[in-house]
């Protein structure tokens, strides 16, 4: 076992065509990282404001970005997600990386005019994304 | 043929309504099927132009209702934290047809009775009556100058028989005031929870009543025609408001919203058949 090791001793660290820098871009941060973007709407745009009464403004916000490799902690995604990472870039790439997409979501409140003329105030679920995640 | 172009209409209306309607997709599909009508962002949609033609509302009650608005969502439409109670919609009606108005008596300040008939079409098999309410609104203000105290006389008819039966006895209530209206607040609210309730639960489409409203001053004098509460312009028929609870999924429910409370559909760590009420932070740790 003598001569392994020495032999592998003698082998160079790393590769001579080795680019430290291209190694550690893919621990930086991605610039365009998952995160919440704001898409303020009003409803007269979708000219549903002849029924929308209230709000006026309406911001569902969205998730954009691409997912790190390291999603453990920053979005508190499954394992799973990083074994589909390693898939993506080791095995098979047409397996896609995991996605950026909303995590949670807050209630909104409206107040429409209904066909027959009456008014309903109703509080809807999910409409605000408030939260973004990968996987 | 048109039958045929109008069935293809309607399966491509269908279709697209399946497929890119948020809004018809907050509306339970027992509520599409019952009114046949989609949803009204459906038809904003589809045919692009404004959607159904819509009745416009009542000034007074599209006026009660964006107040209502106000003191329950922010500007940008969020619910506030600081409600207790748990209704998820409000629903106003106002008088689809009135017959006999009788006008209101300005000296012994009776305010103007009549039939008044409610269209509850409107109003979701998901949707659960918590609080019914009738609403007088005034167009300015008034304040009595001494307490004055109201008898209001209500009888619900059955409307399919209403000119077979006669009528029920009246249900009466009597409020006691202060009325004392001052500028914010121009309306009275009449609650007809206990006499609506089976009649919402029991799906009645619509609701056919007449009410008789009289207000005298606590010695049991009768209001001077400077002092009647109707010594205004002519007073609005009223309003029906519902207060009820949408238990549909795309509805939102506050008691969901608690940290250790988590909607069946959400919280990994109710498969771990977690006791409910039991913050799940501590089992996950």
């Amino acid at each position: 076992a003598q001569d392994t090791v020495s032999s592998e001793l003698k082998k160079p660290l790393v590769p001579a065509s080795f680019n430290l820098s291209e190694y550690f871009k893919q621990f930086l941060f991605p610039q365009n990282e998952c995160e919440l973007h704001d898409f303020r709407l009003s409803f007269s745009q979708l000219k549903w404001d002849n029924w929308i009464v209230a709000p006026h403004k309406y911001n569902p916000r969205y998730c954009k970005g691409d997912c790190p490799r390291a999603v453990g902690h920053r979005y508190g995604s499954p394992v799973h997600t990083m074994v589909q990472n390693i898939i993506h870039e080791k095995l098979d790439s047409s397996v896609p990386r995991p996605s950026c997409v909303p995590a949670k979501y807050s209630p909104l409140s409206v107040l429409a005019i209904e066909p027959d003329g009456s008014i309903a105030y109703k509080e809807y679920e999910d409409m605000i994304a408030t939260k973004c995640t990968c996987r | 043929s048109q039958a045929s172009r109008g069935e293809a209409h309607f399966a491509t209306s269908a279709a697209l309504e399946s497929e890119a309607e948020p809004w018809s997709l907050l509306r339970p599909p027992d509520e599409r099927h019952r009114s046949g009508l989609p949803s009204p962002l459906f038809n904003v949609l589809y045919d692009g132009h404004g959607g159904l033609p819509r009745l416009q509302p009542d000034s007074r009650a599209l006026r009660y209702m964006k107040r209502l608005y106000k003191t329950y969502a922010t500007k940008e439409g969020i619910p506030k934290a600081n409600r207790s109670h748990l209704y998820n919609t409000v629903r106003l009606f106002t008088p689809c047809a009135q017959h006999k108005q009788a006008p209101g008596d300005q000296v012994t300040g009776t305010l103007p009775s009549g039939d008044l008939r409610f269209n509850l079409d409107r109003v979701t098999a998901v949707e659960h009556l918590l609080k019914s309410v009738l609403l007088y609104t005034w167009n300015n203000s008034i304040s009595f100058p001494s307490p004055v105290k109201c008898e209001c006389s209500l009888v619900v008819k059955e409307p399919e028989l209403s000119n077979k039966t006669l009528p029920k006895a009246p249900y009466s209530f009597t409020l006691n005031s202060p009325f004392t209206f001052q500028k914010k607040h121009k309306w009275i609210e009449i609650d007809v929870t206990a006499i609506l309730q089976p009649l919402v639960v029991s799906n009645k489409r619509e609701i056919h009543m007449s009410i008789d409203f009289t207000c005298v001053k606590d010695q049991l004098q009768h209001l001077s025609a400077q002092e009647s509460p109707c010594n205004m312009t002519l007073l609005a028929a009223p309003s029906l408001l519902l207060y009820l609870n949408d238990t549909s999924t795309q509805a939102y429910h506050r008691w969901y919203s608690l940290p250790w409370k988590r909607r069946p559909s959400q919280g990994p760590d109710q498969k771990r058949g977690l006791s409910e009420g039991v913050p799940s932070s501590r089992h996950r740790r």
